[in-house]
């Protein structure tokens, strides 16, 4: 009596936008633009191109004159371009991208462009235009929609010109969006992006023509990310199984240091010993029984070396310091960059920075969140951060004054972020990642109590 | 240079299980419980039979004596169970279900109850049991797993027995849990349903073999949700263009109260005018320019009637304070059922109670979640009513003590909760039920209010 039925991703994310960030046209408006821009942040970064990167919203309807009204939102970078191939899906597909590896980018899910593309499109009704030159020589222009029901684009249009030298990508989608409502959190992604992009050029152009130029401070960019292979604490038994199919190595012994982060060859054969398997067996040749035993000895086996963070790119004290003088400009500050550390065989580094006063902290604590270079601007009191620092810190032990104007800049870099939304919101409370944020800022407690206390007593001095 | 993939929404969720609330195995063994147990509660609902479930969560592996370990959990209802053509997929397939509809019920994603399979596969290696009979005459039991790559079960067992005169389904998946950690999340979770489904034998037999039975206190069911058209305040144009593709009507004027909710002949003649549009036009004629029109329209035009509730099933008052006597046994309470409300055309109904006093509530304010009858349990913080409780009701108002016992009970029903995450933990603060709370949480704070200062009176007149 019950009728069942299959329906696509795309789909699946249309009726449940809200997940991925589009809820109202105030929120998907500045859903839209971090999403592009965060696409485009990546691409440059991956090729170490220095970002130049060009935001403009406009009124697209003049017979709409308040909000909420179409918006046209055009991102253009001089990254790296996408292939011909992959243009059409690259944007029009949900589900689908160049970053389901593990390698450190903001992008993770496959997804959030083509929400932009497709929120853009049931809202009105307008295809999105896309450009986009590999290299200088020839430029594709695709005008294209989503097929919801079936998360396939659909193109409506496509010419091939002269590019003129030029590389990059160029979107523009028509969304409706509330200006009114988001102008001031879409002013601080920009301002809190370049914040830690010191070695890009940001320029966002807003409804009324005002632009904001965020203009680089540094020539030298960090190194990119690199891809690492899985470490044998992340994995499950649908992984181990996918993993052996596609192996090529004939021994076990052969296949462990190949496939793993960091397993040498004599580290692979104790291994192997400790889970009572013989290290020139075929990996094709383990039984289902055998693979379960595999992975449940990988987790118990305490002899591996823990993940190396050399894959992953943090901010680094320099890029962060810099930042921190620009924005904050406060009285005192402090950065920490943690040891690399790891949750669940994924790599991953905390930075954190601990301002104290100058003119523009205000009273009270202010908290920033960055996961990846990524600002998070919704949902603070959820995020592991606030967490730390509301429940697991005694403030009044390193004799802070209840008032006194503080910020906490938090960077985590890591090949997975674990966000607990899909609209990447905040981040989840992982044990390993609470114990490195509050470490991190007991270092930089310590320090900046004992810059109070000296100042305080200097001040004595003074009055002596 | 960039390679490009596309993954499933099964690989999709695979990865980001933590989206669905299968984080850790603590989490995932409370996750695992709740999706079949609220797949067998909508199941028996929407027949009208008086629930049956009974859960057993039983130690899988001697050889695993301490917690994480592995568990085998059983749930079992006396449902109308599956039929067997859908068997394979309804359970061994992400995005596949009987409710992507417009009706009030706990499931809406299609995926609750194939994740606890997919998570229990990757962790116990194990293949779900499935046993269903839809007749009391044919029971089918299948043995799968899922393909997770490609989103599709793997069937591999199958047959076809004497049924028994027993209809229902009984669920058999191995997960790697922690029980020590999720107990008291597990026990409360029965312990918070059985309180809003008087009308069910809830049984839950632990680890150890303990039995929790929550017994039926009463045999009148409420009627079930009914199916509704969509309302013209929730359309997009993606979605009107699936309602023209798939009408008969040949004209707009039989179209739109053919395919709206609560839309009359007249109205939608006068709606057709507001919008410029000859009512006599085959819907199928409309150009894509015209649609945006017309739901444009749709959205400005302020005679249409509001959602009509009558497709939702609230708890009731009645049902609503056994609950609380049951399980509170407060000194004082009342229930609110606030008047039939909408967002973005969704209908739905708060149902609100607030207790004071009694042996059992603690010092403060606890507040108590439902939607559509499940409890959530989890991220309160984030939760729209924990908002409306901390920030938008100043309780001194009501001269309600600091440290008063209190407990706020919270129920919204409607034919779409707007939950923030895929684990529906917590409910985003849409303004119209942001709005409904509140006033829900004044109504019943004047009459606390009310109560103790005839209470406080009274006790004076006895010292006199
Ligand atoms: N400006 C751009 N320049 C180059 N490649 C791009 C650009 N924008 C998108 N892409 C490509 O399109 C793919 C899909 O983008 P999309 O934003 O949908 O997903 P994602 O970035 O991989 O993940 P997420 O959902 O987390 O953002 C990307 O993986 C990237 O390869
Ligand atoms: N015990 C049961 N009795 C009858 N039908 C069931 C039962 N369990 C699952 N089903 C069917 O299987 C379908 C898929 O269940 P699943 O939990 O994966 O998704 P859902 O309940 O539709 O949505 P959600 O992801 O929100 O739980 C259900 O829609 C229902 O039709
Ligand atoms: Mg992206
Ligand atoms: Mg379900």
């Amino acid at each position: 009596k019950e009728t069942f039925s299959e329906i696509s991703p795309s789909d699946f994310f249309y009726r449940n936008r809200d997940l991925a960030g589009f809820t109202n046209p105030s929120r998907a408006l500045y859903s839209t633009v971090r999403e592009l821009v965060e696409n485009s942040l990546d691409a440059c970064e991956i090729e170490r191109i220095p970002p130049e990167i060009y935001t403009r919203i406009t009124p697209f309807d003049p017979s709409e004159n308040e909000d909420p009204r179409k918006y046209l939102v055009r991102v253009q970078d001089n990254g790296p371009g996408v292939a011909p191939d992959y243009i059409a899906e690259a944007f029009g597909k949900v589900l689908y991208g160049s970053k389901y590896k593990l390698r450190q980018s903001r992008g993770m899910f496959g997804l959030g462009g083509t929400m932009a593309i497709l929120y853009g499109q049931i809202t009105s009704n307008k295809p999105v235009k896309i450009q986009t030159s590999t290299d200088g020589i020839k430029k594709y222009s695709l005008t294209l929609m989503i097929d919801i029901e079936k998360n396939k684009p659909i193109i409506l249009d496509k010419k091939v010109d002269d590019a003129r030298k030029i590389k990059g990508t160029v979107v523009e989608v028509v969304v409706e969006g509330d200006y009114l409502r988001s102008s001031q959190k879409i002013q601080e992604y920009f301002k809190q992006t370049a914040l830690v992009v010191p070695y890009a050029n940001i320029t966002f152009v807003d409804p009324m023509g005002r632009i904001y130029n965020y203009l680089m401070t540094t020539q030298e960019m960090p190194p990119p990310p690199k891809e690492t292979l899985p470490h044998p604490y992340g994995i499950d038994v649908e992984f181990m199984r996918r993993m052996i199919r596609q192996s090529k190595e004939l021994t076990l012994s052969k296949f462990m240091p190949k496939r793993f982060h960091r397993v040498g060859a004599k580290t692979a054969i104790k291994f192997l010993q400790f889970a009572g398997l013989d290290p020139n067996r075929d990996p094709k040749s383990l039984t289902d029984e055998e693979i379960v035993n595999l992975v449940s000895s990988m987790h118990k086996f305490e002899e591996f070396l823990p993940p190396d963070a050399n894959c992953l790119s943090p901010l680094g004290e320099k890029i962060f310091s810099a930042g921190i003088i620009k924005e904050l400009a406060p009285e005192f500050f402090t950065v920490v960059v943690r040891p690399p550390s790891a949750y669940s065989g994924f790599p991953f580094i905390v930075e954190l920075a601990l301002a104290y006063g100058g003119r523009q902290l205000d009273k009270g604590i202010k908290l920033y969140r960055y996961a990846n270079r990524i600002p998070l601007l919704y949902d603070e009191a959820s995020d592991v951060a606030w967490k730390v620092i509301n429940e697991e810190i005694d403030w009044k032990r390193y004799k802070i004054p209840l008032e006194a104007p503080i910020a906490v800049v938090v960077n985590i870099s890591s090949t997975r972020i674990p966000y607990k939304t899909v609209g990447k919101e905040y981040i989840a409370d992982r044990p390993e990642i609470e114990r490195e944020l509050k470490n991190a800022l007991r270092e930089t407690l310590r320090k900046l109590s004992a810059y109070l206390s000296r100042r305080t007593s200097e001040e004595h001095e003074k009055r002596k």
